[in-house]
């Protein structure tokens, strides 16, 4: 099972 | 005083559908060079980044960046009104509360004029590095359609594997398991049915079906689409509108658990 990753965790926010 | 009129108003429609369901309210930031927009969906799953350089348009003045709030479902239905062959005029004041929205057909003469209100959206930016991505697939747009739509059947979620055999989209669920294979093709003589695949080092990544469908829907703004991959990394699916601008999508990958 492949669990979805959120983009938060490879951009930073500005 | 923000003016801006496009002869070709179709482009703006079907950038409109290309994201509308994907991102509901977004900020449209207006400056001296470019129509842009940075959005995430509300699972910040995906992010939207779309570019219109003032090079697109016959005639654009921004005397002071602005950014227009807007929920893109409602301008959909205005753009309904649109004819295929209409200009396009969007205009606001530097104090934007109102968006104007005006379509113009040479042949019948007719102009049609909306106003928008205008929303204030406090969107999260984020900053999204320039990446050398280790694999990059220009392909057609309406074969990457199709692909995605066929897996679909299979199962939620596509592995999009590149190697040195070329280019696999697989997808398993209860009926079974499914497999596309794409090779490089430059050999056809319609440049839009070629498949180029520059591959620095094998990347294998896991992605929802749902979000690659929704991108889907940018297939009519360009016959080419363009992804690139790094191991680990939020895949970017990028539509060119010609050499007038981009929608890019970028997609957070499924990680085995």
């Amino acid at each position: 099972k492949s669990k979805q990753t959120t983009l938060g965790g490879f951009f930073a926010a500005k | 005083m923000f003016e801006a009129r496009l002869a070709n108003g179709n482009i703006f429609k079907m950038i409109v559908e290309s994201i509308r369901e994907l991102v509901v309210d977004v900020n449209i930031d207006c400056s001296t060079e470019e129509l842009s927009i940075q959005c995430m969906d509300s699972a910040h799953v995906a992010l939207v980044s779309m570019s219109l350089s003032q090079s697109a348009f016959d005639h654009f003045r921004c005397d002071r960046s602005l950014s227009l709030g807007l929920n893109l479902p409602n301008v959909s239905k205005i753009f309904k009104m649109m004819g295929r062959d209409d200009t396009m005029v969007l205009k606001a004041e530097d104090s934007a509360d109102k968006l104007m929205l005006m379509f113009e057909n040479d042949k019948s003469g007719t102009i049609a004029d909306f106003e928008l209100k205008l929303m204030a959206i406090e969107a999260e930016q984020l900053g999204v590095p320039d990446t050398a991505y280790k694999c990059s697939i220009s392909m057609p747009s309406s074969e990457f359609q199709r692909i995605v739509r066929d897996l679909q059947v299979m199962g939620d979620t596509c592995k999009i594997s590149c190697t040195k055999e070329g280019l696999k989209f697989s997808a398993t669920g209860q009926i079974g398991t499914g497999n596309i294979l794409m090779r490089q093709n430059v050999a056809s003589e319609k440049e839009e049915d070629h498949v180029t695949i520059d591959m620095e080092e094998p990347v294998e990544l896991n992605f929802a079906l749902r979000y690659l469908n929704f991108f889907t829907k940018a297939t009519p703004l360009s016959p080419t689409v363009i992804l690139k991959m790094s191991p680990g990394l939020p895949i970017v699916i990028e539509y060119p509108i010609e050499q007038l601008g981009h929608v890019k999508y970028y997609l957070a990958p499924k990680m085995e658990e």
